[in-house]
């Protein structure tokens, strides 16, 4: 199980913008 | 006259679509003490796209509520009482639904409309890349 940190930070990247 | 710099000048959301504006202004905040902003605003983003089905949304909300709103940061003391303790019940009971971090979204992102992204479009980190 990860920690919550890693959950936040997960969907904080899933949300960023990706590569031209 | 399309170039990613005339789209950064245009609307915070056109700077923040694209990847090397969102990263630049990341480094921005981070100079000004402030990036939790930023953070947030990309996890409220996140979240809205997470699916429903997946029992890890409480989890997520939850993480998110404890790392953001839950303490007294720069996010918590940007948002209405009203927001934080609109998102704390929902928390609480449980009643996790993707809209319920829009508002304290919009907050956060009005907040950075008026200040954090004027004050990049005039800061060093900016006119150095340009």
């Amino acid at each position: 199980l990860d920690s919550e940190d890693d959950s936040v930070q997960r969907c904080i990247t899933s949300a960023m913008p990706k590569h031209r | 006259p399309d170039s990613p710099l005339s789209r950064w000048t245009k609307s915070l959301h056109s700077l923040l679509g694209d990847q090397d504006g969102a990263h630049l202004f990341r480094i921005f905040l981070e100079r000004e003490k402030c990036v939790d902003t930023l953070d947030f605003w990309f996890a409220c983003n996140g979240f809205r796209q997470m699916d429903r089905q997946e029992t890890k949304t409480l989890r997520v909300a939850k993480a998110i509520y404890k790392r953001y709103i839950e303490n007294n940061s720069i996010v918590a003391k940007q948002l209405k009482p009203a927001t934080k303790t609109y998102i704390r019940d929902s928390v609480k009971k449980q009643q996790i639904d993707s809209a319920m971090f829009d508002q304290a979204q919009t907050e956060i992102q009005t907040t950075m409309e008026e200040n954090a992204y004027q004050m990049f479009l005039t800061s060093e980190v900016y006119l150095d890349y340009v």
